[in-house]
């Protein structure tokens, strides 16, 4: 199963 | 007082044609450096990074640095009424809840200005590393738009997959299966039709078409864009704006669970 991950796991918030 | 003027007008209006439909509101940054835009879409899966450096700019003045929150909607209803050969100034008073846009006419014998109020939106940072990407395709940006929009006629994700001899998009649906598969050219007589591929190691990932698309908005901009990639990573879709820094998007990828 293909799952759509988001930028903020990826990428800090600052 | 914030004060810039572009002699290339009709540069700000693509910018602001390329993201309105991904990013609704968003804050545009101005500091001495020059002025920026970073904004999620509302669904967090994709990021726009505009960079416009201050050296790029006719006239740049910055006095303390700015943050304005803008419609995106409403600034390119203003944008469409300057002339694509207009000189475009904005000006913003440092604790003002308006910014004007000035377009005049290369002759200057027609001179409008619009005012825009300023919104107060909150939108909160990511912090983007820097990334050692395993590929790094260079091709014209037209042939990046027609590539996103004929697989979408197939299916709602692709896979691109850069290897040594060529990088290939697959897309698969109820219509069927699609593979396009775009090879180094570095001789290409034309510079504009040179395609390159900086490769690591080879890499394979799935993205979202309807992204990828929204993002070929910016195709007026550059005559090329770059996909990087690597394993597990969001892409980063980066157009060069010549002697004026970047329009870049940065893509979360689909993964196998």
């Amino acid at each position: 199963l293909l799952v759509q991950y988001g930028l903020p796991d990826f990428f800090t918030a600052l | 007082m914030f004060e810039a003027r572009l002699v290339q007008g009709n540069l700000l209006k693509k910018v602001v044609d390329a993201v309105k439909d991904l990013v609704t509101d968003a804050n545009f940054d101005c500091s001495s450096s020059g002025f920026t835009l970073q904004a999620m879409d509302n669904s967090h899966v994709s990021l726009v990074s505009l960079s416009l450096r201050s050296d790029g700019f006719e006239h740049f003045r910055c006095d303390r640095n700015m943050s304005m929150g803008m419609s995106l909607g409403n600034l390119a209803k203003i944008l469409k009424c300057a002339g694509n050969d207009d000189i475009v100034t904005m000006k913003a008073a440092d604790d003002g809840d308006t910014v004007t846009f000035m377009f005049e006419s290369p002759k200057e014998d027609r001179v409008s200005d619009f005012e825009l109020k300023l919104m107060d939106i909150d939108s909160e940072h990511l912090g983007i590393p820097d990334t050692d990407y395993a590929a790094t395709v260079t091709l014209p940006a037209a042939e990046y738009q027609r590539i996103c929009r004929d697989l979408s006629s197939i299916g709602d994700t692709v896979v691109i997959s850069a290897t040594k001899d060529g990088v290939k998009f697959s897309s698969s649906g109820d219509v069927g299966t699609a593979n396009i598969t775009v090879r180094q050219n570095t001789t290409a007589d034309k510079k504009e039709e040179q395609v390159s591929i900086d490769l690591k190691e080879p890499v394979a990932l799935t993205f979202a078409l309807r992204y990828l698309n929204s993002f070929a908005k910016a195709t007026p901009l550059a005559s090329h864009v770059s996909l990087s990639m690597a394993r597990d990573l969001p892409v980063m879709v980066d157009y060069q704006i010549s002697d004026m820094g970047h329009l870049r998007f940065y893509l979360a990828p689909k993964i196998e669970d």
